[in-house]
């Protein structure tokens, strides 16, 4: 139970919707989508998750960027500090993603923060996923850099996923 | 060294961070005043999560920690 969220948050289906609202210009939209795109897969490759993008309409994971006061009570504190943050599953802005455009968010450089690695770990607070202490886990609290392109999700949060919606069937 | 007590900046970067992170609140009634502060608990709870050492004051590794980016998501539920 230390992986989920106080009150056991949890889409009560395994087809989950997405849409990404709007856009970074640190990055092509291209790169954005396919950093989103790999990031959700993280979760679907070892869970029965799976995901639709939508591109109009209220998607359960509603994601976007923005900067200081953006819409919700969690302003964001400029360059630095966090970086983004996500809700646990439900309705309206539950299960939502919101980055903070204040920081520099990259494709494949370790310049900035790597939008793949702050997505996929965001992405598991929308799942129902809570913080893990585990410094090698990805849903530990503090950024750090792995290289994407070789990125494999950690025991921990592979735990964690399943403990909440089971492992994936198709393998 | 002396250890050098933690700046003004500190002191309100933590106070931010724990408010944040892990629900410290305004101390209020019998707790007040009883036992070490809410605020020393908080930091002790704080250095157990990250697994630093356990003093329940900001120590420089501490505040090193609290400076480090991060996701905005509580790291306590409520």
């Amino acid at each position: 139970s230390r992986f989920t969220t106080f009150d056991n948050r949890k889409w009560q289906t395994n087809q989950v919707t997405y849409r990404i609202e709007n856009y970074t210009p640190d990055m092509s939209v291209a790169e954005v989508d396919n950093s989103i795109e790999r990031a959700l897969q993280v979760w679907a490759k070892v869970s029965p998750l799976r995901f639709t993008r939508i591109y109009s309409g209220t998607a359960d994971i509603m994601i976007s960027f923005g900067t200081r006061n953006h819409g919700d009570s969690y302003p964001f504190d400029g360059p630095d500090g966090t970086l983004a943050h996500a809700f646990s599953p439900g309705p309206d802005i539950e299960g939502d993603a919101h980055f903070d455009d204040d920081e520099y968010f990259t494709f494949s450089s370790t310049r900035g923060y790597n939008l793949f690695l702050v997505a996929a770990h965001e992405l598991g607070h929308s799942l129902g996923l809570s913080h893990s202490n585990d410094p090698g886990a990805l849903m530990y609290p503090v950024y750090s850099y792995t290289d994407p392109s070789t990125f494999s999700l950690p025991r921990d949060d592979v735990n964690g996923i399943q403990y909440i919606y089971g492992p994936n069937p198709d393998v | 060294l002396p250890i050098s007590p933690p700046t003004e900046e500190d002191e309100v970067l933590a106070e931010t961070y724990l408010k944040r992170f892990f629900n410290l609140t305004e101390e209020t009634g019998p707790t007040a005043r009883r036992g070490p502060s809410q605020r020393s608990r908080k930091v002790s709870e704080m250095q157990t999560f990250f697994g630093l050492q356990v003093t329940g004051t900001l120590d420089a590794e501490t505040v090193t920690m609290m400076k480090k980016p991060r996701c905005g998501v509580p790291d306590v539920q409520p």
